[in-house]
């Protein structure tokens, strides 16, 4: 049962997985666990869809996790799995959303290094792929994306933290993930989560030009901005990625744009200077319910501004 | 469990792009010994760092040398992690 599971606490993989059986058990009429693929150690890669019904309609994607040590995405994506069955039905505008569209969770997107973030090594952040011949362990899986590969932002050296990997998708993980989202060809809104440094962006991160629906995105960005900060008083930047935070290429969002997501945003969740990657369990659910609200906001948005 | 007893995470403040471009050069100086939290980027934006307490004196000494004003935003990160560690165990024995 999902009952004694306590969201205000860390939890190393298998912890989350049981976790993800029983939930989905709890709540089969709108929750069910689709595998999508299996990590470079084949430890399986789920997603969990929230859908009321009917085939490939639109849907919102999100994503935790794709950097193993930021932990405070993998829990705030739990606390939200849990809120989105418990505001069904209550919430008008996530019963909209819902009654019309299927939004799909990928909370564990790095399983092989969050499993090693556990065992060996609590602040590594890339995947755990090796090849003949090359001495480091791991690829960045945020500079693996088909989208400005191998640009400003990303590095070839495999020792380097922002190594890019041999070649776009070369990673499971993410091939996992392009596979599905290009396959599904519905998915409308895309929002890939990490910590820290209080942040909400949009594409693009491998250039500075502005993407054509520069002003719609930064709009959304500030009432998402704007949303998360008046439940505890959390202050976000926002803007473009390359201007508000550094060039980056080979990164996810900009892969989903390039691929006709529009609504394409990227979080840096809490702190600004404390903690970093080791902020406290104590601080998860005040960070999970301040997202809350800048995710409703940007899934409102994409409810009411089809395209 | 790799044990990071020691080491710190420094913050610094690059005034202008010149800093930034120093704070980059320790990449290549220190390979895979720092390890940036927040990358060097831009001048409004601070940078944080983890470095290996092997390395504090030589990377504190880089700093100072060159005029970048840093602070220490976790004096030891070992401390914290034996915080994390003890409260999820804590949490497993409530949960069960």
């Amino acid at each position: 049962s999902t009952s004694s599971f306590s969201y205000a606490s860390y939890h190393t993989l298998e912890e989350i997985y049981s976790w993800i059986d029983n939930f989905v058990a709890e709540h089969s009429d709108i929750v069910s666990k689709i595998r999508i693929g299996h990590s470079f150690e084949n430890r399986s890669i789920v997603v969990l869809k929230f859908s009321t019904g009917g085939p490939q309609r639109r849907a919102i994607w999100i994503d935790t996790g794709i950097h193993s040590r930021e932990w405070i995405t993998h829990a705030t994506g739990i606390w939200t799995a849990k809120k989105i069955v418990t505001e069904y039905g209550k919430d008008r505008t996530l019963t909209d959303l819902l009654d019309a569209m299927d939004i799909f969770m990928e909370i564990v997107t790095n399983p092989d290094g969050f499993a090693f973030t556990h065992s060996m090594n609590r602040l590594w952040r890339k995947n755990k792929s090796t090849r003949p011949g090359i001495f480091c362990i791991g690829v960045d899986l945020n500079r693996n994306w088909k989208s400005g590969f191998g640009g400003n932002g990303s590095n070839n050296n495999p020792c380097s933290e922002t190594y890019r990997g041999p070649s776009p998708q070369s990673e499971p993980e993410v091939a996992a993930i392009v596979d599905f989202i290009t396959s599904h060809g519905n998915i409308k809104a895309l929002i890939s989560i990490h910590s820290y440094s209080q942040m909400l962006m949009y594409p693009y991160g491998h250039s500075s030009e502005p993407v054509p629906n520069q002003k719609e995105l930064n709009d959304l960005a500030k009432d998402a901005a704007q949303a998360l900060y008046e439940v505890h008083g959390i202050q976000y930047i926002y803007g473009s990625i390359s201007t508000t935070l550094y060039v980056a290429s080979g990164i996810t969002v900009d892969w989903a744009y390039d691929n006709g997501i529009k609504f394409s945003f990227t979080f840096e969740l809490r702190d600004t200077g404390r903690y970093g990657f080791l902020l406290p369990a104590s601080q998860i659910i005040p960070t999970a319910q301040e997202t809350w609200l800048a995710l409703r906001t940007i899934m409102e948005h994409t409810l009411n501004h089809p395209y | 469990q790799m044990n990071f007893t020691g080491d710190q995470v420094l913050r610094v403040l690059a005034k202008n792009e010149e800093q930034l471009s120093l704070l980059r050069d320790l990449e290549g100086l220190k390979p895979q010994k720092v390890d940036f939290w927040r990358g060097p980027a831009r001048p409004s934006l601070p940078v944080d760092m983890r470095v290996p307490f092997s390395e504090l004196k030589d990377v504190k000494a880089y700093l100072g040398s060159h005029g970048l004003a840093y602070s220490v935003m976790i004096k030891d990160i070992q401390v914290l992690l034996d915080e994390e560690r003890e409260a999820m165990a804590k949490s497993r024995r409530l949960e069960r």
